[in-house]
């Protein structure tokens, strides 16, 4: 049995807009400790992995952990049936092929459920090792959203450069090319204003912009993001989902041929 | 020019 009940069922809503594009289906798994995804998109060069910790959701019932299979197309065509300010819960029998989302409205005077069709999805698991970065920036989540959408109007690839003096993000296409320096501005205001950029070495990374773009998707999911890189290792594209985990998106870079 | 490098190449399948 597993029911999992999220008060702030708008999360899940914001989380299925934000991967849809990238992942056709995909396994949810559900343990003890959470409910998490792990998915690479059909070209296997973009990965996403999702996880909602069980302590941030009101009631987590797992009995024993569960791989679902859904159409992420499905599921957010349904979840588009809950209101923001909804309570989502989620409910499957241990051995059953179906999932039932429930949204009850804040004064319990609606309550809907809709029952979706598991499916069963072969994918490929990646073990994804913790790793250090040789650097990593964070900054405000629209703030890198604007950058990667304006740079995507120039060119189809971005450079990310991190040195001391700042983060560059450049681009070059058939009308020109375009720069946009970052510089930490951890002396702002608003926590979630600042640039930090911590560089144990610089780094400089080539990635597919149409990539960027889609992770961009996040940004309704939290105030800043992440952008951790080294030159071995794809870069981690980071969404803290507030209190109850995060949405990182890894990406391999491109390189000269 | 540049070519897109796949994940597998830094992850091993599970």
């Amino acid at each position: 049995m597993l029911e999992l009940r999220l008060v702030q069922g708008s999360l899940l809503k914001k989380v299925l807009e934000a991967i849809k594009d990238l992942v056709t289906d995909a396994n949810f798994d559900c343990s003890t400790s959470g409910f998490s995804l792990q998915a690479m998109d059909s070209s296997h060069v973009a990965l996403v992995a999702l996880l909602l910790r069980s302590d941030g959701f009101e009631h987590f019932r797992c009995d024993r952990s569960l791989s679902m299979g859904m159409n992420l197309n499905h599921v957010s065509k349904l979840l588009k049936c809950a209101s923001n300010d909804d309570i989502i819960t989620i409910k499957a029998d241990d051995d059953a092929d179906t999932v039932t989302f429930m949204f009850e409205s804040p004064r319990q005077d609606k309550i809907a459920d809709f029952e979706m069709k598991l499916m069963d999805i072969k994918s490929e698991h990646l073990g994804i090792p913790e790793a250090e970065y040789q650097s990593i920036v964070k900054m405000p989540s629209q703030e890198f959203a604007r950058i990667c959408k304006d740079l995507s109007s120039i060119g189809d690839t971005v450079v990310i450069s991190v040195t001391k003096e700042g983060v560059k993000f450049s681009t070059r296409g058939d009308i020109g090319s375009a720069n946009i320096v970052c510089r930490q501005n951890s002396t702002v205001d608003k926590p979630e204003e600042a640039t930090t950029i911590q560089m144990k070495e610089p780094v400089s990374l080539t990635f597919a912009l149409r990539y960027m773009n889609s992770f961009t998707k996040a940004t309704p999911l939290s105030s800043s993001v992440s952008i951790s890189m080294s030159s071995d290792l794809p870069v981690v594209v980071e969404y803290k989902i507030a209190e109850m985990g995060y949405l990182r998106y890894y990406l391999a870079p491109k390189i000269e041929d | 020019i540049f070519i897109q490098v796949y994940l597998a190449v830094y992850f091993a399948t599970l």
